[in-house]
């Protein structure tokens, strides 16, 4: 299983739809201070069920929703879509392709799709957790965090290898 | 439960300290096991970590500069990677305080994991953009909304 | 002493917009006075910070950027300075996580500033090292003691 | 006023006698990861007086003294000076070159000289107070926390204006 495909719409400053293709291996995101790089790495984050509102830097849900600027108006929905190649049978469910999306409205309100199918947000961490997306806290570091794992307690360090095990 | 996790906290450690002296050039690292202080019977240990760069006598973190607590984080990463691959992995300018030869090592690194593990890397740092297998360039408009741009090496300004 | 306060707040408060709006291209930052919760008549007020990148809706410090922040704390120790010029200003790798512009206008601002203050900068950044007066190499031997030896920008190994 | 030199002897990682030659201007200190790099700010912090041992991240006097390594041996005393140019006589001193020494025992004690006397701590601090050298906290900013005055609270944020009025 890998990631093949991210689009965002909506998503924090990602107003316009905008697509990033994956393919296995490394892929860097460059470019210049402000310009958007870490809310790609929150949208993954996000997209993969994450409920702590500080993980992605933000205080409240309608935070990820693009607030406008002077030559746009805000906008009513962040929408971000993860696609999955499962062509190996990695996640267990019944399609070569698996796309999962998350919404957020100004209401607070969020919403989960498995290929366009309306979910609630336990079957989506069902789902990651039986294929062991995303779920490893290791698998995430955060700017200027890196050496947060020197900083944990030793009691929540042993979840890290805990969650190797 | 209980050696299933004292199994994977043995390999991992082994790893951990692999990486560590392949990254500082010998030293030693590892991972303790450590009493928790609540009085709780069931109460499972914690995990402690000892690091100390090659010829010195020091192993308490507080003394590792900034660019040797990235590597030392770095190499536990690997390690956990190299036990149970995590599909995606996401990286944020981790290599923010590397210096030019530690970056490098970071990558040679990294390189090797990515048959089992997807990364996506987060930098501004050259060396870590030309090694990439795909580069992505994000900038901000002057609508203040961002946009994407599949990049060639070639296309990047000279980085710092 | 409280008017000496409110006197040297506003022409921080002032600094610290001009300077903001430089390193930003504009938008605009501003300090303000904020009540202190405590019931106690005497406390003073706090000071709370604005930052508006140019363009931008939001001036709540969590959305700005990794550079955007340290950009906007630089601005600021710039204000304070060129209120109040301390002899002496020691930065360590405030130019981390700022991209080759940002390093370009932190190092020319710096430079305006040196004439009443002088200052001790550790950076990685080949942008911040050829703009020194003075360059000093820390070198670890392998005795694990630290040695250190002036030298010229040609000395100077590539950096990342 | 500025500073000349740096000497450090038996600080941290400084084992042999190191000089450092300031001009004025800007001075760029460079060089590997684990050099010694920061340890010349915490050197110079030290040398003025600093107290708080996380401020020079150090747990307890002992830890700024030369540990020895495989091919060395521990050190007893650890030493720093701080030579000022006071020509311009902004310091409060009758000399034309300030001297200032710090220096740490296994046994935990402190000693201070100026000018090669002994003094006590209150008269350094005095001395660097009304001369305004090293005690506003915005003279220093320390690896990775940058942006710490972002996440002061806003009453200490009043102090640092208090420091410049
Ligand atoms: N809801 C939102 N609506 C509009 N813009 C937003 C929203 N949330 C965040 N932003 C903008 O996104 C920008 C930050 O982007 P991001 O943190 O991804 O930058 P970056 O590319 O990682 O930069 P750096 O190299 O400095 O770390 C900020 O300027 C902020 O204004
Ligand atoms: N008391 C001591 N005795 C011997 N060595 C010490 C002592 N205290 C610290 N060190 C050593 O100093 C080194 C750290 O130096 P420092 O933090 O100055 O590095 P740096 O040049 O700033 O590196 P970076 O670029 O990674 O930030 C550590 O490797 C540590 O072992
Ligand atoms: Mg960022
Ligand atoms: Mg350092």
């Amino acid at each position: 299983m890998y990631l093949r495909r991210l689009e965002v719409h909506g998503f924090k400053a990602f107003a316009d739809r905008q697509r990033f293709e994956f393919g296995p291996g490394m892929t860097v995101i460059a470019g210049p201070n402000g310009s958007g790089k870490s809310n790609v790495a929150d949208a993954l984050r996000w997209a993969l069920g994450e409920q702590s509102a500080k993980q992605i830097r933000a205080r409240k849900t309608e935070d990820v929703i693009f607030s406008g600027s002077d030559k746009r108006r805000q906008m009513g929905l962040a929408e971000v879509t993860l696609y999955l190649d499962n062509s190996d049978g990695w996640m267990p469910i019944d399609f070569a392709e698996v796309a999962v999306t998350r919404r957020a409205h100004r209401s607070g309100e969020n919403e989960y799709l498995i290929n366009n199918q309306h979910v609630r947000l336990s079957d989506v961490l069902d789902l990651f957790r039986r294929a062991q997306v995303g779920q490893n806290s290791y698998a995430h570091m955060s700017q200027g965090l890196v050496d947060e794992v020197l900083a944990l307690r030793p009691q929540d360090r042993r979840e890290l290898i805990e969650e190797a095990a | 439960i209980r050696t299933k996790f004292v199994e994977t906290f043995h390999v991992v450690n082994e790893r951990f300290g692999e990486y560590f002296t392949r990254f500082f050039g010998g030293g030693q690292a590892e991972l303790r096991l450590v009493e928790s202080d609540a009085d709780d019977e069931d109460s499972e240990a914690g995990v402690d970590i000892f690091a100390q760069p090659p010829g010195k006598r020091i192993s308490n973190l507080t003394v590792l500069s900034g660019g040797e607590r990235s590597m030392t984080s770095v190499a536990l990463l690997f390690a956990l990677l190299s036990v149970n691959p995590a599909p995606v992995v996401v990286l944020d300018e981790v290599d923010a305080a590397l210096d030019e030869a530690n970056v490098t090592r970071f990558v040679g690194t990294l390189l090797e994991l990515r048959e089992r593990t997807q990364f996506v890397v987060i930098s501004h740092n050259r060396r870590t953009i030309e090694a990439a297998d795909a580069i992505y360039g994000v900038s901000m408009g002057d609508d203040s909304a961002s946009r994407v741009l599949s990049l060639k090496l070639a296309d990047l300004p000279r980085t710092a």
